[in-house]
């Protein structure tokens, strides 16, 4: 919240659009202003009603630079937005950089998605440092309802919840690296980096970075679901797969792959396997193994086609690691398997498991 | 040595991006305050956005202060 915990003193808030961007129809500038308001109305009592005269608790424009609040803009990218807490006069007026491209969809900024930002401080909201909420200082496209629990637990500490229990679905509050009981959805190698999937993040290790990034799937590959299942690299040809429910995308490099996505049966998968648990690929022998409930897989990357013999048991061929495994990864003869919070070091050659270590113990924790 | 063009472009960014969103005052400073005061502000961002805090503008830091964002403040009194 603002300092002094600013709101306004009624649930009926007035709105005025004053003007429009060029960049899209005025009646896709009406509704993604309204759907914004929305997204705070649906769980709080506070009500929006639109005027088209005189002045509304929110004024809505659109400028360029200085636009007549002493507070300018600088051009493309950079500034996207300002807004005002509530109170009289300039108090809940929310303004947006004309020289932006403004949209509907991921590209550029998406309009609705900066609108309810903002919309979030004509309401008094400040700045939260949760990478998930919608309340986040920098910009990210996401799909779907975009409040985290931290936007609506924000909120509702100002205004209270709505009376009639609309239904929701709240964004999972942004997955703690250190969290002990953290379990991971998949991992893989990406050109000597290291991706690590949770929820709708994914972390990024590299050689040269001293810790971990965390980023929004959504941020870096839009067409991508929120949920990841498994993921491989095949560095012989330079891509990473990657697995939700029963399609699969490819990457190379961080570009995703044209022709993609594609149905996982297409690898020679029985359609009876609605998903696959995690997937990793063995250098040695260019073997991916595809992990798949209590079974695993083995498809041959030479030939494109899965080996014969499969599937068979986790846990009669990797004795110590349970019956189950959530992601894994293949470095230098040991194959490093994730179930829960454990990684199970499994060294190929030895047929057995030399360590075992927490999870996270990979972004140094 | 001399400081790089891309060292003082770093250091005016994290001037303006400071000034706009951690509060720091905009001027001249007493020798060796400036400085202090600009360490202060870039751990206070750092600490924000769960950054190793360091006081240094670092990769990640400066990374941070050139994406897209919104124009109000992180913290300080909302004037």
């Amino acid at each position: 919240h603002f300092p002094r915990d600013l709101k306004w003193k009624t649930t009926n808030v007035t709105f005025r659009i004053l003007n429009y961007t060029p960049d899209l129809k005025k009646k896709v500038v009406d509704r993604a202003v309204r759907k914004a308001l929305n997204v705070w109305s649906k769980v709080t009592p506070l009500r929006f009603t639109k005027t088209f005269d005189g002045t509304a608790d929110i004024m809505i424009s659109f400028g360029t630079k200085e636009h007549g609040d002493f507070n300018p803009f600088d051009g493309p990218e950079g500034l996207l937005a300002h807004a005002y807490p509530p109170g009289i006069g300039i108090g809940g007026d929310t303004h947006f950089d004309e020289d932006e491209t403004w949209t509907e969809d991921y590209h550029a900024f998406n309009l609705f998605l900066v609108a309810a930002h903002e919309f979030g401080h004509a309401l008094g909201m400040a700045h939260s440092s949760d990478p998930g909420s919608l309340m986040y200082p920098v910009y990210s496209y996401a799909k779907g309802f975009p409040l985290s629990e931290d936007d609506i637990e924000g909120i509702q500490s100002l205004y209270g919840e709505n009376p009639d229990h609309e239904k929701f679905k709240p964004k999972p509050i942004a997955p703690e690296k250190c969290d002990p009981e953290l379990s991971f959805d998949a991992i893989t190698e990406l050109r000597g980096e290291t991706i690590i999937f949770k929820d709708r993040f994914y972390w990024r290790l590299h050689p040269n970075m001293p810790e971990p990034e965390q980023t929004l799937i959504k941020n870096t590959w839009p067409e991508i679901p929120n949920k990841v299942d498994a993921a491989y690299e095949n560095p012989e040809r330079d891509v990473v797969i990657i697995f939700s429910g029963i399609k699969m995308w490819a990457l190379n490099g961080y570009t995703l792959v044209d022709g993609y996505p594609k149905y996982i049966h297409k690898l020679g998968l029985p359609k009876t396997v609605r998903k696959i648990d995690a997937a990793v690929n063995i250098r040695d022998t260019g073997k991916t193994l595809l992990f798949v409930d209590e079974e695993y897989w083995s498809f041959d990357e030479q030939t494109g086609t899965m080996d014969t013999g499969y599937p068979r048991s986790i846990e009669d061929d990797f004795p110590g690691i349970g019956d189950e495994v959530d992601a894994a990864a293949y470095h230098y003869g040991y194959l490093n398997l994730y179930h829960e919070h454990t990684q199970f070091e499994y060294s190929y050659s030895a047929r057995k498991v030399v360590r075992i270590m927490r999870a996270n113990s990979i972004l140094n924790c | 040595k001399p400081i790089s063009t891309e060292e003082k472009d770093k250091a005016v960014l994290a001037k303006k991006y400071l000034q706009r969103f951690y509060g720091m005052p905009a001027g001249l400073q007493r020798p060796g305050k400036s400085s202090d005061l600009m360490q202060q502000k870039i751990r206070e961002m750092q600490e924000f956005f769960k950054l190793e805090v360091t006081g240094k503008l670092d990769d990640k830091t400066v990374e941070l202060m050139e994406m897209a964002r919104c124009g109000v403040p992180d913290v300080a009194e909302y004037n």
